[in-house]
Parts: C-alpha cells; sequence; structure tokens
C-alpha cells in the first residue's frame, strides 16, 4: 500500500456538492461514487444524476432519507442508467421519477458491501481495487467541524449519515481516511473531512459499498 | 431581531459555542486533532441538523473475512 493515495489526484473525482437540506446523503455517495468508478475505467469524468436516483430508487424515502446499500441494490436489479445531472438537475425535494430522453447513461453491473470494521488495513486495499467507498458514519458532532482529524466524539453502529471515501493518508502520526461530504465546498476542509484510521472512528468501516462499473 | 425564529436561532447559537469549547477541549497539540468552531450549522440546534441533514439509515454489511482473500479470483 502507499502511504498516501487519493483518487483527486487521478482528476477523477467531481467537485463537492451540495445536498442542501435535502436529507439525501445516501444518494450523493452512491451517485459520486459511480461518476469516479466510470472515470476510471477510462471513460469521461461526467457529473451524473442524484436527483434521479432521488426521485427513482423505490426503497428509499428521497430527500426523507435512504440507505447506501438500498440504492446500490435498486441499481443493480434495475440497471437503469444513470444520466448527466445536466438533463436529470438536483432540486433538492423528491420529486417524480422520470426518464429524460437520452442516449448517454451509465449503469452498474454490480456491487460490493462489507463490513470491515476490524479489518481497516484491507479496505485500504479496497478503495484502490473498487474506487471510491460509500460509507455510513455518525456525524452528529460534524455539525461543528471546521477541520483536522477525527478521532473523538462519535459512535459506532449509530450511523446516520452517508459520505464517500476517496483516499487515505498515512505520512503524519495519526492515519487518517479523507472523506468526501455533500454540504459544500466552504464546510470542512473544502467540503472534505479526515477520520483517523484504524479504530473504526464514526462506524467508518462499518457498512462500506462499492459499485462496479 | 424581534421575532421567534430570531430567538431560537440566537440560543442554537450560543449553544454551539458552549459546545465548541467542550469538542476542542479534547483535542491536543501535535497529532492534527479535529477542530469545532462556527460555521453554517452554528444556528442550527443538533435536533434541528439531524433532522435535516443527517437522513442516512445503515444496514448490517457481512463482516469482510479471510474467506474473501482466498475466494478472490477464483471462477
Amino acid at each position: 500500500l502507499p502511504s498516501r493515495f487519493d483518487w483527486r489526484d487521478k482528476n477523477v473525482v467531481t467537485p463537492v456538492r451540495s445536498q442542501q437540506t435535502c436529507g439525501g446523503c445516501w444518494a450523493f455517495s452512491v451517485v459520486e461514487g459511480i461518476e469516479t468508478a466510470y472515470a476510471v475505467k477510462g471513460n469521461p469524468l461526467v457529473k451524473l444524476s442524484v436527483q434521479q436516483v432521488i426521485d427513482c430508487s423505490y426503497r428509499n424515502q428521497g430527500c426523507n432519507g435512504g440507505s447506501t446499500i438500498s440504492a446500490l441494490y435498486w441499481l443493480n436489479q434495475t440497471h437503469v442508467k444513470l444520466v448527466k445531472e445536466s438533463e436529470y438537475p438536483f432540486k433538492a425535494v423528491t420529486g417524480t421519477c422520470h426518464f429524460p430522453p437520452s442516449s448517454f447513461g451509465v449503469s452498474i453491473k454490480g456491487y460490493v458491501a462489507y463490513d470491515f470494521s476490524d479489518r481497516e488495513d484491507v479496505m485500504m486495499e479496497k478503495l484502490i481495487e473498487f474506487g471510491p467507498l460509500a460509507v455510513t458514519v455518525d456525524a452528529l458532532s460534524w455539525q461543528d467541524y471546521l477541520g483536522g482529524i477525527i478521532q473523538h466524539h462519535c459512535s459506532s453502529q449509530e450511523a446516520n449519515h452517508a459520505v464517500l471515501i476517496t483516499g487515505f493518508d498515512r505520512t503524519g502520526p495519526v492515519p487518517y481516511w479523507i472523506v468526501r461530504n455533500s454540504w459544500g465546498a466552504s464546510w470542512g476542509n473544502e467540503g472534505y473531512v479526515y477520520v483517523k484510521i484504524g479504530e473504526n472512528v464514526c462506524g467508518i468501516a462499518d457498512t462500506v459499498s462499492a459499485a462496479i462499473v | 431581531p424581534g421575532t421567534n425564529q430570531f430567538s431560537r436561532r440566537l440560543k442554537a447559537f450560543q449553544e454551539s459555542l458552549k459546545r465548541h469549547s467542550h469538542l476542542n477541549s479534547f483535542s491536543y497539540d501535535g497529532n492534527g486533532s479535529a477542530r469545532y468552531g462556527i460555521n453554517q450549522f452554528s444556528d442550527l440546534s443538533p435536533q434541528e441538523f439531524k433532522d435535516k441533514y443527517l437522513r442516512s439509515r445503515s444496514e448490517l454489511c457481512p463482516k469482510y473475512g479471510h474467506l474473501e482473500d482466498r475466494s478472490y479470483n477464483v471462477d
């Protein structure tokens, strides 16, 4: 394993988004992971529609909440093609599912989902193998986060927020995950948060998934 | 000023300042510990914040084990 790895360095990560007051973090993390997985395969980096997943993923509750695993299950079962964000833009409210007449779309071939709670070493390998990892965390204390590495003030087994891990850094005294959030670029470290590796801080390794494109 | 909403936001903001002080008391110099302070969510109570932004539910996933290591790349 390299001591530092970040998919952003490969120019395969789209800019940080804001979910506004829509509780659709679960859709953001899944769609953003698919964007990068698609680009890693040699395709152009394209912003895909989060709103499409919010509106159409019937096992979830749109802006009222949902789960990354349910969204991936739905994408895998239906082979729905995610269209470009420009064709199905984000509205920050749950809308009616529709299918724009588009020749372009990205579907997934499968997905993986594991609990890596005592195997964060392997989780680093899987981040490089599969692409960014959608994870769920206890993010209650993130309300006040400004920067630095989160090491306290959150619990495992109490997840309430979904985010996307794009990399890790083990070059300093405290190794940390590089985590993309969906609260805009003005929050945290330009929209990202760092979480200590190795102690399942905030439950970051409890529910880990990645789409295979 | 003078509205119920203003009072509610002001109270939430004042509570946030107390919370920041507590959260930062766990930070130690030199190891890059997280810092907590005023940001765009500081005028929300924790419950309001949770209701608006923390709407993901978690699902149990199988534990990753050595079985996966062994079977990977096998037909």
